[in-house]
């Protein structure tokens, strides 16, 4: 059997509301190290990469791999039952076909427990291969997230530019253009308002707007996000889950005609 | 503007 008791439940619900847009049905890979996901959205140009090691959970059992599939949408409805302090347990049996959620409140005066019917998918996992990235910026998610939906209202792609002085964001559409440029800034108080830029070349890419948008529904998952950029290649968006792992976006980005 | 790439021609089936 399958279980997972999880004490921030919140996470597991940030998580959800982060990728149930974007993706539709996904398996939840099991395993003894953890909690895996991999998924495309249905357009297939992004793709979700989801790790929760078992050693952020609180007690984490799994004898045997299980492939949980799951509708996002039904299980983002089952989540919002919990309560944000929740503490939230997944259970499932090796031949079952159903998923348990357990909600216990922070002081075990209410015991909730939501079973969910699992669903048979297909799932096709592709293999990332490790890349050293002409570019990796880490900032702060909040602002990422502001650009990107200022950028929106302006146009739809932007351009993605990274050299030693920063990073830019352009759009351009019918009322107009907007160039957002973020320097490296490393004396702020705050290690988390740090904006940090390592890179080996300049890189510049074009990525749908639409995406990068949807992505920072992530925001609420890390105060800092990573974007790691090389030439002709997917922009990787990575929120990390402290004690547990990462949540990773993955966009192929615009090619030249 | 380009053409949308899709992400499986950048990583392989596994």
């Amino acid at each position: 059997m399958f279980e997972g008791r999880l004490l921030q439940g919140s996470l597991l619900k940030k998580v959800l509301e982060a990728i149930k847009d974007l993706v539709t049905d996904t398996n939840f890979d099991c395993s003894e190290t953890g909690i895996a996901l991999q998924a495309m959205d249905s357009s297939h140009v992004a793709l979700v990469s989801l790790l929760l090691k078992d050693t952020g959970f609180d007690h984490f059992r799994c004898d045997r791999n299980l492939a949980l599939g799951i509708n996002l949408q039904n299980m983002s409805k089952m989540l919002k039952c919990a309560g944000n302090d929740d503490i939230i347990t997944l259970k499932a049996e090796d031949e079952g076909d159903t998923i348990t959620f357990m909600f216990e409140s922070p002081n075990q005066d209410k015991i909730s427990d939501f079973e969910m019917k699992l669903m048979d998918i297909d799932s096709e996992h592709l293999g990332i291969p490790d890349t050293d990235y002409q570019a990796i910026v880490t900032m702060p998610s909040a602002e990422f997230q502001r650009i990107v939906r200022d950028l929106s209202s302006i146009g739809d792609t932007a351009v993605i530019g990274v050299t030693k002085e920063g990073i830019s964001f352009s759009t351009g559409g019918d009322i107009g253009k907007a160039n957002i440029v973020c320097r490296q800034n490393t004396n702020v108080d705050k290690e988390e308002d740090q904006t940090t830029v390592e890179i080996h070349e300049p890189v510049s890419l074009t990525f749908a707007l639409r995406y990068l948008n949807s992505f920072t529904k992530a925001t609420a998952l890390s105060p800092q996000v990573t974007l790691s950029l090389s030439k002709e290649l997917p922009i990787v968006v990575e929120y990390k889950i402290e004690k547990m792992g990462f949540l990773r976006f993955y966009l192929a980005p615009k090619i030249e005609e | 503007k380009g053409a949308q790439g899709n992400i499986m021609s950048f990583f392989k089936k596994k």
